[in-house]
């Protein structure tokens, strides 16, 4: 989806995406 | 995310048939936190049980611009205590997850 990236470092993914808000803790 | 203000979990079942999970981390306290991070954002990516170290794994973290260097202490500590207990859960369970 366009929400998730993908960036690559030293031949290791990471992807990248926004946390649900369920999971946010209230700060 | 007790003392590190950084959340690791599991991005998919651990069905124990291999060393490689998969693993996600975000910022749940952003006060605890020195450097610039971005906030709401989980970044999921692959840790090797056997080949993989957490400091590793949070130096490409903190080279990709998702953490700063002053940080990248609280994301290996993070990672690791998240992989100490995968494995401890393994060890109990070796009849699969």
């Amino acid at each position: 989806s366009s929400l998730t990236q993908v960036v690559h470092s030293a031949g290791r993914r990471f992807i990248v995406s926004p946390v649900p808000e369920s999971r946010l803790r209230e700060s | 995310a007790e003392d590190t203000g950084l959340r690791v979990e599991l991005a998919e079942e651990d069905d124990c048939s291999n060393s490689s999970l998969a693993l996600r981390l975000w910022v749940e306290d952003p006060k605890k936190l020195k450097g610039k991070h971005k906030d709401n954002e989980a970044i999921e990516f692959s840790f090797n049980l056997e080949t993989d170290t957490p400091e590793e794994v949070a130096f490409e973290m903190v080279k990709s611009g998702f953490f700063h260097e002053s940080d990248s202490k609280a994301v290996a500590k993070s990672i690791r205590d998240r992989v100490t207990l995968i494995k401890k859960t393994r060890e109990k369970k070796p009849a699969g997850c």
